[in-house]
């Protein structure tokens, strides 16, 4: 009939949330007790001025390999929400697409210090000045931005995992065939967002600001496309020969 | 879209671990 909206019980929510928790604990780079034994060990002087001094491409390739292998682990997380695998291949790529960077970016807060404004990078945590041979600061500074603002809401590992669901099941993306179909799988996901929210008794402001992040995502995810072809066009051949593959099949 | 991706398609494919 055309309606997405669907009716789900309170007991069909807690389910939905436990198995997407497990999924994203299952798929996540680092695990909680690898995050607790962290020494949290920031990068020297010597060595911040030792990326600093890499070559542009140098460092592009880097950061491409790094994307790429969280990358991986944002599929298999998607492959594991529920009903993700019984929507059209178009679909799932599609979905992978456009939302496994923003996820990648939702998940840098796992790994991300806010005191001293620095991600977990190659082995230690690296602040935004770790990345300026990449020539792009005006990004690299959205993106810390964006984990500081994202990290500030102290999401719970199963807040986390819904929201990261619903981002990957956003319905608005283009190309999709199926699109009612997604949307229903989205609706579900918001639903069991909102209860885990209330379950966790978050501040009714929660799910709204959440709301905010998802345009912050998509203006990351653009403006990470827009250098790529910049830099592209100056290093075909480092992107042609030395890029991940898998990188420039999704953002090529 | 799936001759464009077939790595994506790939990792899609293979059984979960």
């Amino acid at each position: 009939d055309g309606d997405a909206s669907p009716t789900v019980s309170m007991a069909e929510l807690d389910h939905l949330s436990q198995i997407i928790s497990k999924s994203h604990l299952e798929t996540c780079q680092y695990l909680k007790e690898e995050l607790q034994q962290m020494s949290w060990q920031s990068f020297l002087q010597d060595e911040v001025e030792s990326y600093q001094s890499k070559p542009r491409e140098v460092m592009w390739q880097l950061c491409a390999l790094k994307i790429t292998e969280a990358i991986q682990y944002v599929v298999e997380f998607a492959k594991r929400i529920d009903g993700f695998m019984d929507l059209c291949q178009n679909d799932q790529i599609v979905l992978l697409k456009a939302g496994s960077l923003e996820v990648v970016f939702v998940r840098m807060c796992r790994v991300f210090d806010s005191q001293n404004n620095a991600v977990y990078f190659d082995g230690k945590f690296a602040g935004p000045d770790v990345f300026k041979a990449l020539g792009c600061d005006d990004l690299i500074t959205s993106v810390f931005d964006f984990a500081k603002s994202l990290s500030s809401l102290h999401l719970s590992e199963d807040e986390l995992a819904l929201f990261s669901a619903f981002i990957l099941l956003s319905a608005d993306r283009s190309w999709l065939q199926e699109k009612l179909q997604v949307e229903k799988l989205q609706q579900k996901t918001q639903l069991a967002l909102q209860h885990v929210l209330q379950k966790n008794q978050r501040e009714d402001g929660v799910m709204n600001k959440l709301r905010c992040k998802v345009s912050a995502l998509r203006s990351l995810c653009s403006r990470h496309t827009e250098k790529l072809s910049a830099f592209r066009a100056i290093y075909p051949d480092i992107v042609r020969s030395h890029f991940p593959p898998l990188y420039k099949e999704l953002f090529g | 879209l799936k001759e464009k991706h077939k790595i994506l398609h790939q990792l899609l494919q293979n059984s979960t671990s």
